[in-house]
């Protein structure tokens, strides 16, 4: 499922604060 | 749970919804009552009134086309304008709720497809929840409480524009009825989050059991701070029916315009998360 939303994926992983997009 | 790790959990939640979500219903409700020493919002009621508020909403990253010049052109793009601003902002939101997801204790512990799937079908049921305190039965707060847009103008819109928001007014003036503030709103957006009946979920058990939690959370938040309203918490909980077919009705017109509307492009991760949702 995350290959499809790697987006989402990656605010997952993401450790910081918001992601900008 | 002891009661104190259960008001320890609500505050917990209430500081990460403080700190990723940028207008509260405190304030927005201050502005709406025009109780703030804030600048009162710039009301757009008409095209001419979005024209001028175009650039407090940033929505001009859209050239002018040139093969479209007439009146009825301009009108067509300044809504298309506005739509993909609205586009750009939820993708922010749904980044902020994101945040706000990874700080409820244990979420991050879970299967990472399965804090996937929360996230996709929850995200578009909180951010219509979240919507709610901006709004009453006139318009809506937008751009951060700079702008208040009449419901009149967004039902004068063409189709299916105009059909975009009516229902989540239609929700909304029945859900701030509950007069939720934001420290309930914290614990019920997680409780969203912590669905477990999501379709595809791996791992249903540690969700529920976080979801839980949250929900007895919720229940002594609601009991302590609206003691005099009977039955608040199944009202509550009532809602989010109302909302899963909110949001159903919503992909389905993000669809047709997907179809009809030859300028409209899907901001890629608003188009990940309604691909096969419903």
């Amino acid at each position: 499922l995350k290959e499809k939303h790697k987006i989402l994926h990656r605010l997952l992983q993401n450790s910081s604060s918001p992601v900008d997009l | 749970p002891e009661s104190a790790d259960l008001r320890a959990l609500a505050r917990h939640l209430y500081e990460s919804y403080l700190k990723y979500f940028p207008l509260t219903k405190a304030k927005a409700r201050a502005i709406l009552s025009g109780k703030t020493s804030d600048n009162a919002p710039f009301v757009i009621h008409d095209m001419k009134s979005l024209m001028e508020g175009e650039h407090m909403i940033n929505c001009r990253q859209m050239p002018m086309q040139e093969h479209r010049r007439s009146d009825v052109g301009i009108m067509r793009e300044v809504e298309l304008r506005f739509f993909h601003s609205c586009q750009s902002r939820s993708a922010e939101a749904v980044s902020e709720v994101t945040e706000f997801a990874k700080s409820i204790p244990g979420f991050v512990n879970l299967d990472l497809n399965d804090q996937v799937t929360l996230l996709k079908y929850g995200v578009i049921e909180v951010l219509i929840i979240m919507m709610a305190p901006l709004m009453n039965k006139d318009g809506t707060l937008i751009s951060y409480g700079q702008i208040f847009m009449t419901r009149e103008f967004l039902k004068s819109l063409r189709k299916p524009f105009c059909e975009m928001m009516e229902p989540k007014f239609e929700f909304s003036v029945k859900f701030n009825m509950l007069e939720l503030d934001d420290s309930d709103m914290a614990l019920f957006l997680a409780v969203i989050i912590l669905s477990g009946d999501r379709p595809g979920l791996l791992n249903v058990k540690p969700i529920e059991d976080l979801q839980e939690t949250v929900l007895h959370s919720l229940e002594l938040q609601l009991k302590t701070n609206h003691p005099d309203s009977l039955q608040l918490f199944a009202k509550v909980l009532q809602k989010m029916t109302d909302l899963r077919q909110l949001v159903t009705d919503h992909v389905q017109l993000i669809q047709l315009m997907k179809e009809t509307e030859l300028d409209w492009c899907l901001h890629p991760l608003l188009q990940e998360i309604m691909r096969d949702l419903y």
